[in-house]
């Protein structure tokens, strides 16, 4: 643990929090493309599946329920409670053309061909272009709430900083995983264009237009 | 390969 993967942890519990209590508080999920966070609910539940075989530490078991009852809890509040709020036809991105291409690369490129490794390969894989239905949802309304772009800013800057981590991992223990890695370059940098207006057009208060 | 497991990573 050091402080690059402390905080990308929180920073990730954080954007995890905004829209849950974003959605809930406002009693609407307008603007909020249900389809990536099943994506995130399947990420999680693909990841985590070492809680029934492995116990690592507590920090570690706390979090991932948490991640998985609040990923689940986000999809219930979208596509149940407030689904009378829920913008369907703006949600319009194909998942297949994720899914699909994402389920073969992970069972062609692993470090291990076993069931629960490829699953973890798989939703490493996926996290890192879950957010794809979501920005697809913005760029095509032209605009997002301000807190939606908080909860973007926090769920980018999280993979960013792990990146951080990795690169101190790699130099203080010589640890490296080159599948979590790459991924986490191509998730970061899918945030790179929305980082650079969010920062700019200073939309701290201001409603999010492209 | 490098060893990724276990995870404790999130």
């Amino acid at each position: 643990m050091n402080v690059f993967r402390l905080t990308g942890d929180l920073s990730h519990l954080a954007a995890i929090i905004i829209l849950l209590l974003k959605i809930w508080k406002s009693r609407s999920c307008a603007g909020i493309s249900g389809k990536s966070q099943i994506l995130f609910a399947i990420v999680f539940t693909t990841r985590y599946l070492d809680l029934l075989t492995s116990f690592i530490s507590l920090y570690n078991t706390c979090m991932k329920v948490i991640y998985i009852g609040c990923a689940y809890a986000t999809v219930y509040l979208i596509y149940a409670k407030f689904r009378a709020t829920y913008d369907g036809n703006h949600d319009s991105f194909r998942v297949e053309f994720l899914v699909v291409p994402v389920g073969g690369l992970s069972v062609l490129i692993n470090h291990d061909f076993s069931p629960l490794e490829i699953l973890w390969t798989f939703s490493i894989y996926l996290e890192s272009v879950a957010i794809l239905p979501q920005l697809f949802m913005i760029s095509k309304t032209g605009e997002a709430e301000t807190i939606t772009t908080h909860y973007l800013f926090c769920l980018g800057l999280y993979r960013a900083l792990y990146l951080f981590n990795w690169i101190w991992r790699f130099y203080f223990e010589g640890f490296f995983d080159m599948i979590a890695i790459v991924a986490g370059v191509v998730q970061t940098v899918l945030y790179c264009d929305f980082f650079y207006l969010y920062v700019t057009k200073g939309w701290f208060s201001r409603p999010y237009r492209l | 390969e490098d060893d990724a497991k276990p995870k404790d990573e999130l």
